[in-house]
């Protein structure tokens, strides 16, 4: 049986706001560890790893390990009932049809209880290796949340070239180009508000703008988001969560 | 031009 208990119902609803425009359908896993989402998009270009750590819920059990198949969409709307301070309790059985749901208010005796239709959903799982990354940059989520909107305007490519000094976010469209530039540096009063620039090697890779796009819906989860980049490999989007993490991973564009 | 490139050539199914 699997009975876990956040603090508050905001957490899982900024997952399931940051995940739901990238995948429909999805599993999640739960092991006495805690909850584990992995789920690739229709194109197969943007994947979803999404660790719920046992300590992000204030009570958690779970005996066995128990797949909860999951349509975003109808859970985004049940979800999205509970108010963002409530209790969030989500409890099912060890083979179950249904997940309840249920918000509990703090200071007033309401008590809301929904249920969820699970999905038996056959789903590709990728086997992602430990990668290595030719560089890090660790920046304010929001900042790069800005960055990729006002890019994404001019072109359907955003392309990010990372130096030893700065790190150069830059799009090309048919009407003008953009670009914008950053260098690392330290806030020791607001550390979120610090850019760190780690570079092995130089890169230059450019990814599809709308799927940096719905990375970034990841944004409310944490201050800051570490990227990390590869030649001619998938990039890997982190956001951390108080305990676990959602990472995004995203195939680049080459050249034909 | 550039092409999009898919995880599958990154990545094995599991």
């Amino acid at each position: 049986m699997l009975e876990g208990k956040f603090e508050e119902s905001s957490l899982m609803k900024k997952v399931v706001d940051a995940i739901k425009d990238s995948v429909k359908l999805c599993n999640f896993n739960c092991t006495e560890h805690g909850v584990t989402v992995q789920a690739v998009d229709d194109s197969r270009v943007l994947l979803i790893s999404l660790l719920i750590g046992e300590a992000s819920f204030e009570e958690y059990r779970c005996d066995r390990n128990i797949t909860l198949g999951i349509d975003l969409e109808s859970f985004n709307k049940i979800i999205k009932n509970g108010n963002s301070s409530d209790f969030l309790t989500l409890i099912a059985e060890d083979s179950p049809d249904n997940v309840l749901i249920i918000f509990e208010d703090k200071k007033k005796d309401r008590v809301s209880e929904y249920s969820l239709k699970l999905m038996d959903l056959d789903s590709d799982f990728l086997q992602i290796d430990d990668m290595e990354f030719d560089a890090t940059i660790t920046m304010p989520s929001s900042e790069f949340a800005k960055i990729t909107r006002d890019l994404k305007t001019l072109s359907e490519s955003l392309q990010i070239i990372v130096t030893k000094e700065n790190v150069k976010f830059s799009s090309d469209g048919d009407f003008g180009t953009g670009n914008v530039v950053l260098k690392g540096f330290v806030d020791m009063d607001k550390p979120d508000e610090s850019i760190k620039i780690d570079m092995a090697r130089p890169i230059n890779l450019t990814f599809g703008a709308k799927y940096i796009a719905d990375i970034v819906k990841g944004t409310s989860l944490s201050e800051s988001v570490t990227i990390k980049l590869a030649d001619k490999s998938p990039a890997l989007f982190e956001y951390k969560l108080p305990s676990g993490f959602l990472r995004f991973y995203l195939a680049p564009k080459f050249d034909e | 031009k550039l092409k999009q490139s898919s995880l599958l050539s990154f990545f094995k199914k599991k």
